[in-house]
């Protein structure tokens, strides 16, 4: 299996494919974020800087994001990659040997985080945006693991109580919290704080899940 | 985006767990047509599926062009209407006409009332039969098939759509003390909403003739070309390279 499922699954369990073992549910998601969390973890702190400097300024510019994307795939299945311009080429430059090789290292993780980017919608981006520089991104982090968590399972739907303790940086129709959850396809209530899950938004919501928990490690001092 | 909740809620009324997929965006509705080629983009987790990206290419650009265009088959149209009561949505209801309705909702409320009008557009299995034996691969191949080829990409053609009949507007809007209310408002419907509640509006108008949601079918490129309907996960598009060959990191390999 050559699908980036492959990579992580093997890199998962030290080398046994993880592909029997994967729960759908939170724990499974959030294993499967922490193998990749690890690796950028691994990262030089100069690096992992200049990647979420390059990857703020793209999260501006949905096709330099997609055009990343992009080049980084082909790379991994096809060789040399050629230059890009822009937020995307200083990401880019960022994954290359001179020889314009990708370093695998570096280059899986960060296609696993675009995959997750580019699977949200360009308000979320900005918010994104706002929360790596606000550094909100661990807050926002814990009340969608929440959400997940208390979701299951998540092919039925149901009503869930938001905690009032991650609520602390507001909630209401105005707030990025409610905005990065309602792009998702959920439907919130403000008073008493509920979000009516939908199965629908699983995908969303888990890749919201995973690009605030990649950016956070990203973002770590 | 209230276009995307639009083509979902479409989607999950006309063909709940089926294998219709709902367009994500209206900027790349258009790519989405009858016959036109789309790739699947791979996900790198078990948690988001892959989505399906299209490449500017119809099935008519790969076959040499000397036959007559098909023609695609109506469905429909599909009359969806959406009923909000101020806090939920209470029911949806489809009708289709000369049939009655094939789902039902339950109550009826006078504070928002949405309607929208989708038809499909589908080839024919008959259509595909005699496109292929009547068409062949157009030589030499696409750059654009080359490329994918290369990276083992498999291919899609587009088999059948659901289109807006007429412009639609959407409003998402929202109040301050309750849920997040959609409602629709095109030529054909009432709209009615409550005053001093609101604080936030996002509008967008959806054209007509703008696609929803789309079916694929795997397309399987060797000296000739076959659709295959109903795919198997081991079928591919291209044939794998010779056994030996490698190309530069199979990316299993790093991790091991």
């Amino acid at each position: 299996d050559l699908s980036m499922k492959g990579c992580i699954g093997n890199f998962w369990t030290d080398g046994v494919p993880v592909n029997g073992t994967v729960t759908e549910d939170f724990q499974g998601l959030r294993a499967e974020v922490e193998v990749v969390s690890k690796e950028l973890a691994l990262m030089d702190g100069q690096l992992c800087r200049l990647l979420l400097e390059g990857l703020e300024r793209g999260l501006r510019d949905q096709l330099a994001l997609q055009a990343l994307e992009e080049a980084l795939e082909q790379g991994l299945s096809s060789g040399p990659v050629e230059p890009l311009d822009g937020p995307a080429g200083a990401v880019l430059d960022c994954l290359v040997l001179p020889s314009r090789m990708l370093v695998l290292e570096l280059a899986v993780p960060v296609v696993y985080l675009l995959g997750a980017l580019n699977t949200l919608s360009k308000a979320q981006h900005q918010l994104l945006v706002e929360a790596v520089e606000l550094k909100t991104l661990s807050r926002q982090l814990e009340l969608v693991g929440s959400l997940l968590e208390k979701s299951a399972p998540w092919q039925k739907c149901s009503t869930l109580s938001l905690p009032p303790e991650l609520l602390k940086s507001g909630w209401g129709v105005e707030t990025p919290a409610w905005v990065l959850l309602e792009e998702c396809g959920l439907e919130l209530r403000e008073d008493p704080p509920h979000v009516h899950w939908e199965p629908q938004a699983q995908d969303c919501v888990c890749a919201l899940y995973a690009s605030l928990a990649l950016l956070s490690e990203l973002s770590q001092e | 985006s209230a276009f995307e909740w639009v083509a979902r809620r479409v989607v999950q009324e006309l063909d709940h767990g089926g294998d219709l997929i709902p367009v994500t965006s209206l900027q790349s509705s258009t790519g989405f047509k009858p016959y036109c080629l789309v790739v699947r983009k791979p996900s790198g987790s078990w948690f988001w599926k892959p989505r399906y990206k299209h490449i500017s290419l119809s099935i008519k650009d790969i076959l040499e062009p000397d036959a007559p265009e098909p023609v695609l088959q109506h469905g429909g149209p599909f009359h969806i209407h959406d009923t909000v009561d101020g806090q939920l949505r209470t029911s949806v209801e489809v009708a289709v006409p000369g049939q009655g309705k094939v789902a039902g909702g339950a109550s009826v409320s006078d504070s928002s009332s949405t309607s929208l009008n989708v038809f499909s557009l589908s080839v024919g299995p008959n259509t595909w039969q005699a496109l292929l034996q009547e068409r062949h691969l157009r030589q030499p191949e696409h750059r654009i098939l080359q490329q994918l080829r290369c990276r083992g990409d498999n291919v899609y053609v587009v088999t059948e759509v659901l289109q807006t009949q007429k412009e639609v507007e959407v409003t998402r809007t929202y109040r301050r003390e309750g849920s997040g209310l959609v409602s629709l408002a095109g030529a054909m419907c009432l709209q009615g909403e409550g005053e001093g509640h609101l604080s936030q509006k996002k509008t967008v108008t959806i054209p007509s003739g703008s696609i929803l949601a789309f079916r694929v079918a795997l397309l399987v490129i060797q000296s000739d070309l076959e659709v295959i309907l109903f795919p198997d996960k081991k079928q591919k598009t291209f044939q794998p390279p010779p056994t030996g060959y490698r190309p530069f990191s199979s990316k299993g390999s790093w991790w091991m």
